[in-house]
């Protein structure tokens, strides 16, 4: 049995770099965002401020919820609510640098983790399945 | 360093027991599937027949594809629309008596999987976060 080793492992290595991953910023008015997580197939994506800097997370629930408390004839609306107005902005994030075992503790309870430079830049996420690889490939082929 | 051993745990001790899983039905039209993914909300839920009997997924991915298909008139057809038009049925599931390595290689391109019986019946889903945990408390406290 090999030593079961995560703390070994840096989440840079295993992250999808930011240039792949689907992303909306903070001013986007809710139906491109919606448009966005439609073409993608993600159920939620990173929220981006202009300059790159990680602000948090929009769902597909997030923006079904509020077409819910919408008038069927208000739907337009979602040309003029923005990302800013429905997305969440509590999230933790992971540091350039940590390990694959702090990832694990936030992947437990979360779908997928920004990683973020010391300017909180985005520059990649970590998810539950990059994960799943690793525990895969050390154990089981 | 304990021995990492998914091959001795069976999957019946960490899935959640079928009465806690939200699911939906066949004939269901497509507002009560979305009504009950947005009231839970999960992405996507098992979909059963009338027996209890696992047939496939739905998810608010499928439905928000349909509703973008339709007239803004017409959105009320999603009373007629039902579950059977827009699921995906090919999906793979776990047996009663397999072992959390299996569940393994099925988790890593899927968020859940069902857990049936010999007649089908589900009795539990395997989620992500149930393995995770598991991973979690062999190793790290
Ligand atoms: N287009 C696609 N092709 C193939 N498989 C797909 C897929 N979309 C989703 N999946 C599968 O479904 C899982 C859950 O996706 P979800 O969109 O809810 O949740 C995703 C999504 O919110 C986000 N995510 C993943 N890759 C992304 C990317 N390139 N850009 C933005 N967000 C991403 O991270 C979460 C966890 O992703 P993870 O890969 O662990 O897990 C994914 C993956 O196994
Ligand atoms: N109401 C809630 N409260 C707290 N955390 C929540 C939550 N809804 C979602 N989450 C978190 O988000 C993850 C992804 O949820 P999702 O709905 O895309 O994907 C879920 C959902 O499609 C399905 N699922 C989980 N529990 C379910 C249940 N009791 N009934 C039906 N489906 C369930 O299994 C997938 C993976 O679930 P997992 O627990 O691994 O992972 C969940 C969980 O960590």
């Amino acid at each position: 049995v090999t030593e079961f080793d995560l703390t070994q492992k840096l989440v840079n290595e295993y992250m999808i770099d930011s240039d792949k991953v689907a992303h909306v910023q903070l001013n986007n008015p809710l139906k491109h965002a919606l448009l966005v997580l439609t073409k993608t197939g993600y159920n939620a994506v990173p929220v981006l401020d202009y300059d790159g800097t990680f602000k948090g997370l929009i769902s597909k629930s997030h923006i079904i919820e509020k077409m819910f408390g919408l008038d069927q004839i208000e739907v337009d609306l979602l040309d003029e609510i923005t990302v800013k107005h429905v997305m969440d902005n509590d999230i933790k994030t992971l540091q350039l640098g940590e390990t694959l075992e702090k990832a694990l503790h936030l992947l437990i309870d979360h779908n997928f983790v920004c990683v973020v430079n010391h300017s909180n830049i985005m520059e990649g996420i970590l998810t539950r399945r990059q994960l799943l690889k690793q525990i895969r490939n050390q154990f089981y082929q």
